[in-house]
């Protein structure tokens, strides 16, 4: 479901980020 | 007592927890601003989104979790984040927050479109995890355990989350007996609310399809 394809993006480019740089 | 290995491990688990929160300015706009529905709908979307990316950061910091295998690391997240997020939001809800601010969260939700079928639950289950007087350390625990589950859909190596796992639950059932020393039943309740939030992510995956319904 696209709602999930959703929360999969936020995840896979939150691993990838760094948030705190 | 907890050895020192556990001592430090609950240290960078509680640190990393407190460290990483729903930006302050994102937070207050739930307080100040008004909406109509729609707008508070996108909102309260805005926030999750916030949510996912604070969890992934609290879960890299997850000693071992980086070096799971990365489709592993997906699932884990995937499976968990709805479930972390309704901890983390129930914390939210049980602390002492300054007058008139709960019920105008619990407003703006309930004007969100969520019909109440699901919000109901919702709710019940802050209700439950405020009974239980949880820790700032049981909070960041209970949710590094959510997060560790390695019954998630698509997790390869279940043996490999559950070595991470334990060690966690060996903490936090410690830590229970030394601060509930008068409930033996806490850690116990801690772990039923685990199943509490099963039964939420579930409700949450068919409120979902019902919102792309309308």
């Amino acid at each position: 479901p696209a709602s999930n394809l959703g929360l999969e993006d936020i995840i896979r480019k939150a691993l990838m980020g760094n948030l705190e740089e | 007592t907890l050895s020192q290995e556990q001592q430090a491990l609950l240290s960078f688990i509680v640190d990393a927890y407190n460290k990483h929160r729903i930006p302050q300015d994102m937070a207050k706009k739930l307080l100040q601003e008004h909406f109509n529905a729609e707008e508070n709908f996108m909102l309260l979307t805005d926030m999750a989104t916030s949510h996912v990316q604070v969890l992934v950061e609290f879960t890299k910091n997850i000693p071992g979790f980086q070096a799971l295998d990365h489709e592993d690391q997906i699932a884990l997240l995937k499976g968990s984040a709805v479930e972390a997020m309704f901890l983390r939001s129930a914390q939210v809800f049980t602390r002492k927050m300054p007058h008139g601010h709960t019920e105008v969260l619990e407003d703006r939700i309930r004007k969100s479109g969520i019909s109440e079928e699901f919000i109901t639950p919702m709710f019940n289950f802050y209700k439950s995890i405020g009974e239980l007087h949880m820790l700032p350390e049981e909070h960041a625990l209970l949710t590094a355990i959510t997060i560790l589950t390695p019954e998630r859909p698509y997790v390869k190596d279940q043996a490999a989350v559950e070595r991470l796992q334990d060690p966690m639950l060996e903490v936090l059932q410690k830590f229970c007996c030394l601060q509930h020393s008068s409930e033996p039943q806490h850690f116990a309740r801690l772990l039923g609310r685990l199943t509490e939030l099963r039964t939420l992510n579930h409700h949450h995956a068919e409120m979902l399809a019902s919102w792309r319904m309308s």
